[in-house]
């Protein structure tokens, strides 16, 4: 994996901001 | 039309306060609205969008998944308060599609879609192989069912004649074979010791729900068990009406009116 500098970092390509978190339990 | 500059939407992180924020909003509009059934309360953002407005503005457009509560629609507690209906009853989870203005600081809901649907029975067997299973409310067994818990109650008034509201959800249990009902019922204008004909009885002006649970068991002659909580009367509120128009029947017999249509049109705002 070639990362240009400047360019978005892994540890913030590896943030999924959805879904969020889950309150109680999935169905 | 191609997007301008600013006129693009930014994917907003759906655990971010603001968003957070905004989805509450929109389930107090929910909760505030409801027409019948129970409250639900907020499980997981699935997806937040914030779009630019013009003249000013924003919208944020969200995807809410949420879970039924214990607090039927009439109930007063908030619903952060409200126990989530647990897997072993057969949850109900919902699904919404809301988009809000967010102004001046202020939220404001501009419209709203949700869609509910149960746990799959499969699922609830899995967890437990005896739980009761939900069952469509207008099944021959929960009508007779909510017959007999609804004479029961009214056989054990010594005040007002209570009729039938709203079956609010009805389970199947296979040990013993019984049905488990949740409904509504409102105080009428007839004395329950002294009714003969019910359909004569009119629902009060001035409000006085009750929301029940009943099981029932199937073997006849068993003995019926329902619970009510009575609920604050609910004043008369005068509707706003447009121009030429008469004032509202408020009568006995007057269709009745949810407190919660009230505040539909004008809107929460944080």
């Amino acid at each position: 994996v070639v990362v240009k500098p400047g360019g978005p970092s892994l540890a913030a390509a590896a943030v999924r901001p959805c879904p969020g978190r889950i309150r109680h339990f999935k169905i | 039309a191609p997007h301008g500059p600013g006129l693009g939407y930014t994917q907003l992180n759906c655990d971010d306060p603001e968003t957070e924020q905004a989805a509450q909003v929109a389930l107090d509009y929910i909760n505030t609205n409801l027409a019948g059934g129970f409250k639900h309360v907020l499980n997981q953002i699935d997806k937040a969008e914030l779009w630019s407005r013009r003249p000013a503005g924003e919208i944020y457009v969200l995807e809410l998944d949420t879970l039924e509560t214990t607090c039927h629609a009439l109930d007063h507690t908030p619903p952060e308060k409200c126990p989530v209906r647990e897997r072993m009853e057969h949850a109900v989870e919902g699904d919404c599609d809301v988009q809000l203005l967010k102004m001046d600081g202020q939220f404001r809901v501009l419209s709203v879609k949700c869609h509910s649907s149960p746990d799959s029975a499969e699922d609830v067997i899995k967890l437990c192989p005896d739980c009761p299973l939900l069952v469509p409310r207008n099944s021959t067994k929960v009508v007779h069912a909510v017959e007999a818990a609804l004479a029961a109650f009214n056989a054990h008034s010594n005040g007002s004649y209570f009729q039938l509201v709203e079956v609010s959800r009805a389970q199947l249990a296979p040990l013993p074979p019984s049905v488990y009902v949740e409904f509504v019922v409102a105080a009428t204008d007839c004395v329950a010791k002294e009714v003969t004909d019910p359909t004569k009885c009119n629902l009060l002006a001035e409000k006085q729900y009750a929301f029940c649970k009943a099981a029932v068991p199937e073997k006849v002659d068993a003995e019926v068990s329902v619970t009510c909580k009575m609920f604050q009367t609910q004043p008369v509120v005068p509707q706003p009406q447009p121009e030429g128009t008469s004032a509202p029947e408020v009568g006995p017999g007057a269709p009745m009116t949810h407190q919660a249509d009230v505040t539909a049109a004008a809107g929460p705002v944080l």
